[in-house]
């Protein structure tokens, strides 16, 4: 089974 | 006062296919240097930053930097109204609340003047590092739409495999699984798969296809496309618009649980 991230977790706010 | 001019309204068309499917509402934010976008898709696991240069631009003014809220679904109607080939001037007062889209056709003898509400779009930027990839891949994004498009009959995910013998896309799905690979081999032969790999380290990961799928909206817009990938941060698919810019296209990858 795949697990999928935020996109935000791996950019930080600007 | 906002105002950019393109010889055709194609591109513009082409930006708006390659990014309405991914994002319904979108600030374009207008600055002297030109027209920058970043925005999420509704289940956060992509993001799409488009950057359009106003010095290529058959004309470009920006006084002050603005941003306007746009619907992408109402301007890829309304730039549906405006031949590919029509001079487009869009516009915007700076506190407007529309933006003025003007058609001019190849002969000069149709314009067109249409007006589109803006939105109010309370949006999230993302700071995206520079990041060094561990393996970077060029080839035709008439390919690799057509590998996404074959695998996507297979199953839901695709492998990516990039190692020094070239790449490797696999699916998996209940029916059956395929691969597709591709050898890194610079050539100028007319036919061969021309694709150049720029390698540090041998990555292996997993991508939803459901977004690869919608990325490779963008193909009309370049003859190449541009995969960077390590382990662990988002896939970047990007395809450059001419001189005049680029998108960029970043995914999560699908973790092993």
């Amino acid at each position: 089974i795949y697990k999928q991230r935020s996109i935000r977790s791996y950019f930080s706010a600007a | 006062m906002f105002e950019a001019t393109f010889n055709q309204a194609s591109i513009l068309k082409q930006v708006l296919e390659a990014t309405k499917d991914l994002v319904n509402d979108a600030n374009w934010d207008c600055s002297a240097e030109g027209i920058a976008l970043q925005a999420m898709d509704s289940s956060h696991v992509s993001l799409v930053s488009l950057s359009l240069r106003g010095d290529e631009l058959a004309s470009y003014r920006c006084e002050n930097q603005i941003s306007l809220g746009i619907n992408m679904n109402t301007m890829t109607k309304i730039l549906k109204c405006a031949e590919n080939n029509d001079r487009t001037i869009i516009r915007a007062d700076d506190d407007a609340d529309v933006m003025v889209f003007v058609f001019e056709s190849e002969g000069r003898d149709k314009t067109s003047k249409y007006e589109m509400k803006l939105m109010d779009i309370d949006s999230e930027h993302l700071g995206i590092p520079e990041q060094e990839y561990s393996a970077t891949v060029q080839m035709s994004s008439k390919e690799f739409s057509r590998i996404v498009r074959d695998l996507s009959t297979i199953g839901e995910n695709v492998e990516i495999t990039v190692d020094k013998e070239g790449i490797t896309f696999g699916a998996k799905g209940e029916s059956g699984s395929g691969t597709v690979s591709l050898k890194s081999n610079p050539s100028v032969d007319e036919g061969s798969s021309n694709i150049t790999i720029d390698l540090t380290d041998s990555v292996k990961l997993n991508f939803a296809l459901r977004y690869l799928t919608f990325f490779t909206k963008a193909a009309p817009l370049s003859d190449n496309v541009s995969l960077s990938l390590s382990a662990d941060v988002p896939l970047m698919v990007e395809y450059a618009i001419g001189d005049v810019g680029f998108i960029r296209y970043y995914l999560a990858p699908k973790i092993d649980d």
